[in-house]
């Protein structure tokens, strides 16, 4: 394990315990989207499955099994315990659009035509979008408080050191996973807008504001 | 170059 992959499976882990914290400690989703929370929730379930099947090391299982627990825990507080305070007017993304094509995706372009292998692309191709809800609610009403600025800059930075690692893997160990790359540099393409205005406001202090 | 055959990543 290489030093991007660990410092971008952390900024993974980091992004949702601030995401779950916020949720907990304002007793409040405002301005979460619940959509893009069940897309991860469907990644994260989709992709480990292969937890009953194949083991590779005591890290990577913990942190297969908190992903889901925790992916599922926040559908929860979003759908259930803090219901009243989810902003369902402004989370308006129809998910079909992008559940459809990861879905024919990954029956066509995938490593293997098996069922654990099709989920795991469906996974892949899925989590390259499934932030997409969220943007596009961020988008809609022109504004995000800053811990959630943090949360998608935490979440955004994982996959972007992803790519980092992949390139190292690909020079040291002459490894690659053509899937894993394409939809990676896809899913960190689109938090480039995001990235530039988180630096160039909420870093100083602004709150992340979109211009009219 | 070899494309990986395991998922180790996460």
């Amino acid at each position: 394990m290489n030093i991007f992959r660990i410092i971008g499976d952390l900024s993974h882990l980091l992004a949702i315990i601030i995401l779950l914290r916020k949720i907990w400690k304002t007793r409040s989703c405002a301005g979460i989207s619940g959509k893009s929370q069940i897309l991860f929730a469907l990644v994260y379930t989709t992709r480990y499955l292969d937890l009953v099947t194949t083991y590779v090391s005591l890290y990577n299982t913990v942190m297969k099994i908190i992903f889901i627990a925790v992916s599922i825990a926040t559908c929860y507080l979003i759908y259930m315990k803090f219901k009243a305070t989810y902003d369902h007017n402004h989370d308006t993304f129809r998910i079909e659009f992008l559940l459809a094509p990861a879905v024919i995706l990954a029956l066509l372009i995938n490593h293997d035509f098996t069922f654990l292998e099709i989920l795991w692309t469906f996974s892949i191709y899925l989590e390259s979008v499934a932030i997409l809800p969220q943007l596009f609610m961020v988008s809609k009403t022109g504004e995000a408080e800053s811990i959630t600025s943090h949360y998608l800059f935490a979440l955004g930075s994982y996959r972007a050191l992803y790519i980092l690692n992949w390139i190292y893997r690909y020079h040291n160990e002459e490894i690659y996973d053509l899937i894993a790359i394409v939809a990676g540099i896809v899913q960190t393409a689109l938090y480039c807008d995001f990235f530039y205005l988180y630096i160039t406001k909420v870093l100083r202090g602004k709150k992340l504001q979109l211009p009219a | 170059d070899i494309e990986a055959e395991e998922h180790d990543e996460l």
